[in-house]
This record gives structure tokens, C-alpha cells and sequence, in this order.
């Protein structure tokens, strides 16, 4: 049994909630926030057996599309001073997973 | 040492929450949403030492109650139509919990 | 690969995910619950090679402080009353942290 946790784009994580949960798929989702850009994003964890976890790597990433957006760090400061030490931008979107080994699972 | 994951139902979290926080567990709560329904829910995180796992699931067992929902996906479309091709009930409540191992654990 | 959920006070959590962040570190933030003050923590999600855990782990202890807080199942009960079978304080601060194995880790 293995437990993923898969960091989803806030614009994408409806649409690979719900292509997962079609496909029988089980999971609960997190409201969380990126530490660098502090924007809400979401985690799901999903709980499945070994041999389903390619396919809901191919569900994710089939369901993902990575853009890119301003680095707040490096807006410029004002009185034409521009923060120069960060890059313009970052690339957000895709998704970011781990895959964990559980020990023992279960429903009560 | 262990680290549980145990997705309760919203109804049910508060007094699951006390009754480990009395057996002197440690509990870290999350407000979860669930895949499926779009209900939130709650997932509790506890670290404990091996011995007391079965302890901890005993006590969750004891406080849960499993209840029928409307699957919502289910529900008449109006005009005298039905979306025919979901269950029209699931089951809800019960909690569903998983049994992570943990390489190191301590407090700063 | 590891994953490390590290349960940090909300008033140090700021700190932390920054220090964290500045040295190249990536975080996810979730805000969570105490189970036993029911008080707002953040739980934060550090997914690093194995070699950088002792460096993340000096970074959080680095940043936290311990402080004591009223245990609120202590407060008088009025009347003069006292509610004497519990500590009348708790410490609080500092973190808490889980570092688990992963399995598999990738982005898409
Ligand atoms: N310390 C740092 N220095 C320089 N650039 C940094 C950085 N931390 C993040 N970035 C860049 O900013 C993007 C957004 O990161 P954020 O932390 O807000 O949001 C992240 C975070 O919530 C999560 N995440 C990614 N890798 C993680 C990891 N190893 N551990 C925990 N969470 C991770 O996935 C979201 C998207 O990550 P992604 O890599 O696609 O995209 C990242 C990356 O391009
Ligand atoms: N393997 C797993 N990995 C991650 N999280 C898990 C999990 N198994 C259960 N959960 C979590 O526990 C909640 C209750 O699941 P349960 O199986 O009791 O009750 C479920 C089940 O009876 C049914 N269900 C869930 N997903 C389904 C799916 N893909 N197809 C058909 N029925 C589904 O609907 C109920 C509510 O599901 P919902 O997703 O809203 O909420 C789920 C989800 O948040
Ligand atoms: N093994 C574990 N598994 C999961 N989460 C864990 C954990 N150990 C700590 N945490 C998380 O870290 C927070 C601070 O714990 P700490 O042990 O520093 O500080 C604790 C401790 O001094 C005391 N405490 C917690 N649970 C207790 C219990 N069952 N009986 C007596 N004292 C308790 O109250 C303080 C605040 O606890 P609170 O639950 O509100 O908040 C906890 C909880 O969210």
C-alpha cells in the first residue's frame, strides 16, 4: 500500500480531483500555501495500492500545465529601484509528488 | 515510532480528538475535504511509539459511527430526470486510517 | 529522499518557512490544530535529499523559541472553583518533527 502526496497548482486541482475520483480512485484534500511564493495551493493524498501508483502519476500529470508567474520577491521597489538579486520569474504549475510506503492501512 | 493519518468524519473529530488527548496522545488536527462527496472532513496526524498503535486505532474504532449520504452525484436532475449511473447512497463516517514509519522523530 | 512534517507555532512559522526558503529549501504550509490546546500551529511539509535533514533541523531550532501558555482545561471554574487535576501550564513553542522515508519522488 503507498500513500501519495501530490502538490497541485489552486487552478488544477479540481479537474485532477475529480479525473481521479472517475477513475475509483480515493482522496482527501488539503488547503495549503507555498512557502517561496506564499500563494494557496492544494495537497491530495491518496491512498492506493503499489501497483495503481503509475497510473495516477499519468492522471496528474495528464490533468497539470505548468506556466510561468512574477517572482513577488522581485518586484521592483519603487523610485526606479528593481530588487535585481531574484529571478524575473518562476515556473508554477505541474505538480510536485511523493510517494510514501505505508505500514499498515485500514477502515474502521 | 509511528506516524497514523486518520481521515474522521467532520461530526466525529471533536470527541476522537479528546478521547486520544485524555489517553495522553498527541494529536495535530487538519480541516480536510474529501474527494469524493466535497464534504470536509478532518485528518488527524499522531505521532506515537510502535507499542501504541493498535491502542490509538481501538480508540478511534470506539468513537466513530458509520451513517448513509446522498451520493449528490446521484440526485434528480429536474424535470423528472435522474442521473442513473451512480449509487444512490455511500457510506459515510467510520474513519479510514493509515500506518506511516518514521526514520527519526524528536522535538526542538 | 525524505519528507519532513514539522509542527511549528504559528507565531515562529513565518520565520521559519522563510530561513527555510532563503537557503534553497522548499515548503509546503499547512495550517493545522493542536489536538490538546486547540490552538492555531502550522505544519509544514519539507521534501529534501537525505544529507540536508541535520541542516533543515538546525534551521527550524534555529528560529523557534519555547514559550509556557495557561493550560486552558486549568482555568478556575468559578465560584472560587479551581479545576485542580490538571497542569496549570503547558510549554509551548519549540517544534515537533517527523522525517519519513520516500519512496519515490518526482515533479511533473
Ligand atoms: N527555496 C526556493 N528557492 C528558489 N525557488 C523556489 C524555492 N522554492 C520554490 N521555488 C520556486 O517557486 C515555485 C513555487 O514554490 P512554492 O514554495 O510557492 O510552492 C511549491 C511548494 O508548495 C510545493 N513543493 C515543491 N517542491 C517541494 C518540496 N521538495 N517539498 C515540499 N513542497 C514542495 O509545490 C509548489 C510548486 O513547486 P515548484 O517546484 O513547481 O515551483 C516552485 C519553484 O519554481
Ligand atoms: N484510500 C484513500 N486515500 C485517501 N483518502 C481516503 C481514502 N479512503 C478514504 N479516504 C478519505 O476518507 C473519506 C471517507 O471515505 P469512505 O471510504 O469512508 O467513504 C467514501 C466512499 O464510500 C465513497 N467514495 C469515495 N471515493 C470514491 C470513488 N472514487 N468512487 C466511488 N465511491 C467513492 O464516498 C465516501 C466519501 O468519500 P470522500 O472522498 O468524500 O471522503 C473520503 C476521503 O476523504
Ligand atoms: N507526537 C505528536 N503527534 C502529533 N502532533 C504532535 C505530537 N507532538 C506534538 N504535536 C503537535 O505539536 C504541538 C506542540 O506540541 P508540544 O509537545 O510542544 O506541546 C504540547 C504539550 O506540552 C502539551 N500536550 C499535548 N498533548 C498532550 C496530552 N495528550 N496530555 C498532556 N499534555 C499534552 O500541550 C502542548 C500543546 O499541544 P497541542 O496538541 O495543542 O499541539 C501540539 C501538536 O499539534
Amino acid at each position: 500500500m503507498k500513500l501519495i502526496l501530490a502538490v497541485i497548482n489552486n487552478d488544477d486541482s479540481a479537474i485532477v480531483t475529480s479525473a481521479l475520483t472517475k477513475e475509483g480512485f480515493f482522496v482527501t484534500s488539503l488547503a495549503t500555501t507555498g512557502g517561496f511564493l506564499m500563494a494557496g495551493n492544494r495537497t491530495l493524498l491518496i491512498g492506493t495500492e503499489d501497483e495503481n501508483v503509475n497510473k495516477i502519476k499519468e492522471i496528474i500529470a495528464g490533468h497539470c500545465s505548468t506556466r510561468k508567474q512574477k517572482n513577488p520577491g522581485s518586484q521592483p521597489l519603487g523610485g526606479g529601484l528593481v530588487n535585481g538579486s531574484l529571478p524575473e520569474e518562476v515556473t508554477v504549475g505541474g505538480a510536485t509528488y511523493f510517494v510514501l510506503d505505508v505500514n499498515e492501512f485500514g477502515k474502521v
